[in-house]
């Protein structure tokens, strides 16, 4: 995975296992 | 047993129901008249919440974790804005001639005479929504087709890379085959007779093209409102559209 990938907002919500609503 | 992941059909489709994602409202109210500004601030402040609603929503279908990062990012960013106009149709077939954006953003296609190129995109969803109430769309149906546009997203992507790769794009074909069996269960139990059943299939599967052409009038118009600067986009709304527009040139 590219260094501009894991700079995605989209690549984080994924990746966080807690909901992404909580992070938002 | 569904192929895997040890769901029956019904079981597959049970879950994807309760994956359903909840109502979601205007964070400020729109005062009329609209205004292009307006307009386009509460239909992008509506995506970027549904957006988010929407990975949380893709989490819960399963097998779609289990795929790689990389899969899961890409397929996402091919379809968001298909799945927000399929949601948008959702909630608005039972409302001829209206589109509900969120229970308190219903507008009818006269309304979008104030964004510059809408009202060509509203007829379209109006158009697309009114042959779902023909078809008399079923719940089930519903979740069951957005979950294909998610796993059927990813024919833009490039050859894979890693044997993790392969493996994760063997995954995507075989969850697809999975809400499929999922769907034509479903089509089973409205008692339609074997080859009405088909039929009924083709019509629902056909529309999804008319969403995906319908997604990348979107995608065109939306980049021109940001373009224009008629509009911020808030940092996931502006992400994905990126991610499209990026891939498309």
């Amino acid at each position: 995975t590219s260094l501009k990938e894991k700079h995605k907002i989209l690549h984080r919500l994924l990746q966080n296992s807690s909901s992404p609503v909580d992070l938002a | 047993e569904g192929r895997g992941l040890g769901l029956s059909p019904e079981q597959l489709v049970n879950c994807i129901l309760e994956a359903e994602p909840p109502q979601i409202y205007l964070r400020e109210p729109i005062n009329k008249p609209y205004t292009e500004a307006s307009m386009m601030t509460s239909l992008t402040n509506l995506a970027d919440q549904e957006l988010v609603l929407m990975i949380s929503w893709a989490k819960k279908i399963p097998g779609f974790v289990e795929l790689t990062l990389s899969d899961q990012v890409h397929l996402l960013e091919c379809c968001w804005l298909d799945i927000l106009m399929l949601g948008l149709m959702w909630r608005s077939v039972d409302h001829p001639g209206k589109l509900i954006f969120s229970p308190d953003l219903r507008l009818n296609r006269e309304e979008g005479n104030c964004v510059e190129g809408i009202m060509e995109i509203f007829d379209m969803l109006l158009a697309t929504t009114s042959r779902f109430r023909e078809l008399k769309l079923q719940r089930e149906e519903y979740v069951c087709l957005k979950a294909m546009i998610l796993l059927n997203s990813n024919n833009c992507s490039s050859l894979p890379q890693t044997p993790e790769d392969v493996e994760s794009r063997g995954k995507v074909l075989r969850l697809l085959d999975s809400v499929t069996d999922a769907l034509v269960w479903t089509i089973s139990r409205t008692g339609l007779s074997s080859q009405q059943q088909s039929i009924r299939l083709a019509h629902l599967l056909m529309l999804l093209s008319h969403i995906r052409h319908l997604s990348n009038k979107g995608i065109e118009h939306l980049s021109t409102m940001k373009r224009k600067n008629v509009v911020l986009l808030y940092d996931l709304l502006l992400e994905m559209l990126d991610a499209n527009t990026s891939q498309s040139s």
